[in-house]
This record gives C-alpha cells, sequence and structure tokens, in this order.
C-alpha cells in the first residue's frame, strides 16, 4: 500500500556500516521495512534496501551515529521517531540524544551505578531504549524526558526538550519546519509548488534542502525571519511573526582562527577586508544602512565589527568603514587548506567530457544525472561527508563541481536534495579525442532539427522512455529476457509488474529511473544486473550544439 | 561580457550579431526557428526599418570573416507586448541549420528558473579590460529571485515580474553594453533553454547590482503566434 515506510525516511545512494545488521531476502521494500519493525533481539532503526537485487539488511545503527557511505542503488530507511530531537506530547517515545538536564548538568549512563543506583535500567525495560546517556521517559513522568545526573546532589532531572510541535524559531528560522501559513499582516501564504498568484523561483522539487512544504512560512534565502509569497495578488510577500523559542538555540563549534568551508563557523577577531578595509560595526547603521543586524541574526556571531558569514556567501565578509565601498569579502585563513579551494573558478580550455574513470576530470558541470544540483563539496549539509577539500588536497574539490575523488566509475557528487545522497553527474565519456586536444574541425554539413530521437537508438535524460533494442551490458554480458526467470530470479521488474516500461524482449530498459541509464538482468550467473552503454540524442535538436561550450563560470 | 572566458568557436550556434546595414555590430540576438531571431526591443530603437539592419550568423569573432557565415537582412521587425524589453526579427531568408548554426530551446509557458540555478550569457559587447574583446565571451552566474534581486541593496524593487535577474553578488562578471538582446540560456535535461534576453543593469558587474534580463517564459505564446502569424 505503500504506507508501510510512512515512518521512515529514505535517502538514496546511501549505505550505514552497523554492528548490529541482519541480511534478508525479501520482495518489496514493505517487506523490508516489516523486517526491521519486527527485529526483537536488538533494536532496528535503520533499514537498507537494494531494489534490483532484492537484498534487505535491517541495521541498529543510523546515520545519527554512524557515518554514512555512497552505494550505488542501495536506499537507506531511517525511523523518523530516532532521528527527531524533539518530543510529542510527554515524550515517552523520546529518542534523540540530549544529554544534559533542564539545568545542565550531564546525564549519567543509564547501565551505570554510579553516582545513583538506578530504578530505570536497560535490562529491565528493554524497550525504554535506554542508551548511552540520553534523556528518556520510561514511567511517562509528566514532566517529559529526563536522566539521572552525574552530580551527587541531583539524583534526576528533566530534561526541557523542546516540543516538536511548538511553533517557535531559532536563530533566524533557517531551519524552521512548522506548519504557520499566516503572515504578520494576516495573509495566507501560497503552496510554495503553485505559480498563482505570484510567479516565482522557489521551486520546491529544486530546491529540496530548503522544506518548502505546502504554503507553510520558510526562510530559504537567508532574510531575517521566515516569510511566504501570500494568496492576495496585491501583496507578493510577507514575512510571517513566528515566536522565538525558548529553548537553547542549537550548540556550534565555534572556529576563531580560520575558516573551514564557507566560514559560518568563524568567530575570530579579524576585522579588516580583503583590501585594507576596516569593517563597519554589525550593530550600527552608518555609513551603511542594513537589516544585518544581531537582533535579525541572533545566532550568527554578530559582534562589533568582526568578519562573519551570516547570510550563506562564499566566506565571510563585512561593511566597510569606506562610504565608497559597502561590503567586502576579509581574507580568513582556511583550516588546514591554504589554497583555498573556493576561490573563484579560474576559466580554463577543457572538453566538458571525461576520460577513463574521471579521476582527472576537472570540467565545470555541476548537475547529476537525473538533474539534481551538486551539493559544495566544502559543505556538510544536506548530507554530511568526508569528501572534503582537505582531505582530497588533490582532487580538486572546488565549488560544486562533479568530481571524482575516491576512484568511483565516474565523476559523481553529493546532491542538495537531502533524499538522494549522491550521484554520478550528467556528463559523457570523451571519444575520439584527437591527440593535441583540439577540438575536431566540423563540417557544416546541414543538419536538420527533430523534436526527439524516440525511434532511434539513443536515449534523452536518463533514458526512461529509452526504447531502442541494445541487449548488451557495459561489460559485454547478453542480457537476460524480461520475462525469463534463469538465471536470475527476479519479480521487481517484470512486463507484468510495469505494464508501460516497454519490457519486452531483452532490451535494455529503465523501469525504475535509475539515474545512470537503462540497465537488464544479465546472463551471467554472477552478476545479477548491469548498466547498458547506450549513446545519447543530444546534437539533433534545438539547444544541443554539436560542439560543447566551455559554460566558464565566474570572475 | 565583463570577466568569463572566450567561447570555443560555435559552441553558442544560437548566437547572432545584430548589426547596422553598413555592418557595425551593436547588438546580440537569439535564433528560435531557421527564420526567427528573438533581442531586445531596444536594440531596435534607431530606426523602425528593416532594412538598418542585417543579422549575422554562424560567426565567432566580431569581424565575421568565418567561412561559415551567414549574412541575412530583414523582412520584419515586431516589438513585444506592453512596452517589454523583448522583439523578434524575421529573416528575409532562413538560416540554414547545421553544426555552427542551430535555434537554441524555448521555455515552457510560465516557467521560472528555480533561484540559484546556474545559466550563461554571451556576447560580443563590452568587456571593461577583462580580454577577449572581439571575440564570442560567455559567462556564467546564478540566477536571482525577484524577491531578492527587489532588495534595496540590490535593485531596489525596479524588476518587473516579467523580468528576471542573475548574476554574482560580488560582481565581477555580467554582460554589459553591446551584448542587449543577446542570449541567457540555461541548461535543463540535456539542452540549452532561452530563459532571458539581456535588458538591463545599473553598471555592469558591479557588486549586489546583477544583470536584468526579459523573462522568455512569459513570452513563449506572444513568440508563437507571432511567427505563426507571420
Amino acid at each position: 500500500s505503500g504506507n508501510e515506510t510512512d515512518s521512515y525516511t529514505k535517502t538514496e545512494g546511501a549505505w550505514i556500516l552497523s554492528l548490529q545488521k541482519t541480511q534478508y531476502s525479501v520482495n518489496t521494500v514493505a517487506e523490508c521495512a516489516a523486517k526491521c519493525d519486527a527485529e526483537t533481539i536488538w533494536t532496528c532503526r535503520s533499514f537498507l534496501y537494494i531494489e534490483k537485487d532484492q537484498d534487505c539488511w535491517t541495521a541498529a545503527a543510523n546515520s545519527k551515529t554512524e557515518m554514512i557511505l555512497r552505494r550505488s542503488s542501495a536506499a537507506l530507511y531511517e525511523k523518523k521517531v530516532y532521528l527527531q530531537e524533539c518530543v510529542n506530547g510527554i515524550g515517552t517515545d523520546y529518542r534523540g540524544t540530549k544529554s544534559k538536564s533542564k539545568t545542565g548538568k550531564i546525564c549519567q549512563r543509564w547501565d551505570a551505578k554510579y553516582p545513583h543506583r538506578p530504578n530505570f535500567t536497560p535490562s529491565e525495560h528493554p524497550r525504554a531504549d535506554l542508551e548511552s546517556n540520553f534523556c528518556r521517559n520510561p514511567d511517562a513522568d509528566s514532566g517529559g524526558p529526563w536522566c539521572y545526573t552525574t552530580d551527587s546532589n541531583t539524583r534526576w532531572e528533566n530534561c526541557d526538550v523542546p516540543s516538536c510541535t511548538e511553533e517557535c524559531i531559532h536563530c533566524s528560522g533557517e531551519n524552521y519546519r512548522g506548519k504557520i501559513s499566516t503572515t504578520e499582516n494576516a495573509y495566507t501564504c501560497q503552496r510554495w509548488d503553485s505559480q498563482k498568484p505570484h510567479n516565482h523561483g522557489y521551486n520546491p522539487s529544486a530546491l529540496p534542502e530548503k522544506y518548502l512544504e505546502e504554503n507553510y512560512c520558510r526562510n530559504p534565502d537567508g532574510d531575517p525571519k521566515p516569510w511566504c509569497f501570500t494568496t492576495s495578488p496585491s501583496k507578493r510577500w510577507d514575512f510571517c511573526s513566528i515566536p522565538r523559542c525558548t529553548s537553547e538555540p542549537p550548540t556550534i563549534v565555534p572556529e576563531l582562527s580560520c575558516a573551514t568551508g564557507e566560514g559560518e563557523l568563524y568567530r575570530g577577531t579579524i576585522s579588516v577586508t580583503e583590501s585594507g578595509k576596516q569593517c563597519q560595526s554589525w550593530s550600527v547603521q552608518t555609513p551603511w544602512k542594513h537589516n544585518r543586524s544581531p537582533d535579525n541574526y541572533p545566532c550568527k556571531g554578530l559582534d562589533s565589527n568582526y568578519c562573519r558569514n551570516p547570510d550563506n556567501e562564499r566566506m565571510p565578509w563585512c561593511y566597510t568603514t569606506n562610504t565608497e565601498t559597502r561590503w567586502e569579502y576579509c581574507k580568513v585563513p582556511s583550516c588546514g587548506d591554504a589554497a583555498g579551494p573556493d576561490e573563484p573558478v579560474i576559466p580554463v580550455e577543457e572538453e566538458d567530457c571525461y576520460e577513463g574513470d574521471g579521476t582527472s576530470y576537472r570540467g565545470v558541470t555541476t548537475e547529476s544525472i537525473s538533474g539534481k544540483r551538486c551539493q559544495r563539496w566544502s559543505a556538510m549539509t544536506p548530507h554530511s561527508h568526508k569528501k572534503t577539500p582537505q582531505a582530497f588536497p588533490q582532487a580538486d574539490l572546488r565549488r560544486n563541481l562533479c568530481r571524482n575523488p575516491d576512484g568511483d566509475r565516474a565523476p559523481w557528487c553529493y546532491t542538495t536534495d537531502p533524499s538522494v545522497r549522491w550521484e554520478y553527474c550528467n556528463l559523457e565519456k570523451c571519444v575520439n579525442k584527437p591527440s593535441g586536444g583540439a577540438t575536431p574541425t566540423q563540417s557544416s554539413n546541414p543538419l536538420v532539427p527533430t523534436p526527439d530521437s524516440a525511434q532511434k537508438d539513443c536515449k534523452t535524460g536518463k533514458g526512461d522512455t529509452y526504447r531502442g533494442v541494445t541487449s548488451i551490458t557495459v561489460l559485454g554480458v547478453t542480457c537476460q529476457a524480461w520475462r525469463a526467470q534463469s538465471p536470475q530470479q527476479h519479480n521487481s521488474f517484470t512486463p507484468q509488474t510495469h505494464p508501460t516500461k516497454g519490457l519486452e524482449g531483452n532490451s535494455c530498459r529503465n523501469p525504475d529511473g535509475d539515474v545512470n541509464g537503462p540497465w537488464c538482468y544479465t546472463t551471467d550467473r554472477n552478476k545479477k544486473w548491469d548498466y547498458c552503454q547506450i549513446p545519447d540524442c543530444a546534437g539533433m535538436s534545438c539547444g544541443t550544439p554539436v560542439t560543447k561550450p566551455k559554460r566558464c563560470f565566474g570572475r | 561580457i565583463v570577466g568569463g572566458c572566450v567561447s570555443k568557436a560555435h559552441s553558442w550556434p544560437w548566437q547572432i550579431s545584430l548589426r547596422t546595414s553598413s555592418g557595425i555590430h551593436f547588438c546580440g540576438g537569439t535564433l528560435v526557428h531557421p527564420q526567427w531571431v528573438v533581442t531586445a526591443a531596444h536594440c531596435l530603437e534607431r530606426s523602425k526599418r528593416p532594412s538598418a539592419y542585417k543579422v549575422l550568423l554562424g560567426v565567432h569573432t566580431e569581424r565575421a570573416n568565418e567561412a561559415s557565415k551567414q549574412d541575412r537582412n530583414l523582412e520584419k521587425l515586431i516589438l513585444g507586448p506592453n512596452g517589454a524589453d523583448i522583439a523578434l526579427l524575421k529573416l528575409q531568408t532562413p538560416a540554414i541549420m547545421n553544426d555552427k548554426v542551430l535555434p537554441v530551446c524555448l521555455p515552457e509557458k510560465d516557467f521560472v528558473v528555480p533561484s540559484g540555478t546556474e545559466c550563461y550569457v554571451t556576447g560580443w559587447g563590452e568587456t571593461q579590460g577583462t580580454g577577449g574583446e572581439g571575440i564570442l565571451k560567455e559567462t556564467g552566474f546564478p540566477v536571482i529571485e525577484n524577491k531578492i534581486c527587489n532588495r534595496p541593496s540590490y535593485l531596489n524593487g525596479r524588476v518587473k515580474d516579467h523580468e528576471m535577474c542573475a548574476g554574482n553578488i560580488e560582481g565581477g562578471t555580467d554582460s554589459c553594453q553591446g551584448d542587449s538582446g543577446g542570449p541567457l540560456v540555461c541548461h535543463s535535461q540535456n539542452r540549452y533553454i532561452l530563459q532571458g534576453v539581456t535588458s538591463w543593469g545599473l553598471g555592469c558587474a558591479n557588486a549586489m547590482k546583477p544583470g536584468v534580463y526579459a523573462r522568455v517564459s512569459k513570452f513563449v505564446d506572444w513568440i508563437d503566434t507571432t511567427i505563426k502569424a507571420n
């Protein structure tokens, strides 16, 4: 029915290591979810499902405790309840990681006997997830989650975990996910996925990392607080009035002497711009009037006139005291990377295609094969990772350019879509490039533009609509007929289950919209399935130049 | 184009050079059909007569001494609706499509390019000393939502719904005089789509002063009906 996975958050292309993990063979993702829900020996917090292999792994860990790895064709499903850091009602279902009581005392581990001998232990309450020293509510205390404290004078204390339904904002509400949909001037908000009455560029599917749900107030653009487009034709947008939370704002680890990535955590005292101009104090409005005030951006450390990055800029900056220059970037040293990986891209002559496995690719593509925008390599949201410019200094991990730092089979990137960890990039292998790197001379043969090449043996985009006759995989193995069950047994993709996907004969197809294109089950017993190499139809119609542009970007 | 780089020859095959009848380049334009070019209305202020202009296609240099050059006179000039800065030029004879001359795709009606999308502009216009004079240059930058672009520190409410902004907040690269009428294209699903027509800006390449482009998706019906009717 599709409801079985509603209590899970899905991330495509993700895999997790877990010491406690069990493998099952299942027919559907729902069956895999049922296996996770039925685990009794240990607490199942997530499961991994590989659709083509019908392979299911249930796991005790989740992304809060373990590093997520990249894995093609796998999807990680995490139980939402174990990801939430807020409480519903009195919080008997709270499974978050807060480990301090409301007066700031560090919690005692639930399996510890000192300084307090506990009445509630993990062994006596196995379903209460009394793990580590996290706040829990095993006895339905009306004050919400609590813990025994490490202070010998305070046996226990409640933890003051914020409510999931509390409508409030921390900082400038960048992470506000509430449901208020009326503005401070009483306008009703327009749905983000609607273009009426106001046409706009905040398309939820193009900006998945902004959580532009329904018509809820959001802050996708670094404004001082959440806002929305309104349903009134005469008022394009308006701020929402959402109270500030009384609970503690998210904690950060400040960087005092250098900046990582875009420097949003920099809290040092440099107050001079890169050209030597003195910074203006953030709390004053002269010589430059502005709204980047400490009141509007309370969590951004806008102290004195120190360089900061409160609004997702490229690096820390400040307004200057020079009446000719409103603002300028500062020269804050980069933590552990003197080369400055995020300097503006210097245009270079490159073919926008890759050789071999693409390790040497230095082109400018920033889009994944399914059209998703790449996440910056130095950013840790929406996907936290270890493929940083500092860790891979030779890999040219600038900006959000497609690269192959880890010897994968082609350039790839983390995507800005929280539900898709990574994808290969929208790039093709270089073919028949003449020695010397010169652009091939093109003849001026007449070329009549045609709308699409559906009948030709080539694919457009991911190849979902490919109906050609290629039936050999990239490794030269013959494809198995879709209706056959030997040598590969399968029931995820058959002509019966997917009648509209063209699963005829043994031709390569893409019934599941695989971002890497058409594939097939193989006749090789040792390889259940593999991709097919289908040429792209580009070059046959409008907007598809024969000579690929450089696409140089920036100064 | 200020900043950016010199393009690869014929990699933007829809770019045309709009010239005086004597052959002086003054604006860009975009081939959207073998016999039709989209440009900016303000490029046509000097004369209402088609004979005052000509269009060069298939060229990479401003000198236009390439063998691939196609030279066309104009049959009609049609200005966009309601004074918008967009216009259509009908060529007297259709251009010949080949690997150096190819139309760009048009967007869906009313499509709004998502904020932050990386798009590209091209032209033979002013470079403000950043190099590449006389050769078709290109540069890329993100689209900026009108809400941001109309902030007081940016363009302070000057940008209309039928216009769009694109540029780098720190400046340094932009379209400029002589690029007017030329294309702003965005890559989507393996093709380039004409989303903007270079229109105006407050200077060129200044910080927090992005370029403004006619929003083509607002004029798709007009383009279709005009081509069909003419």
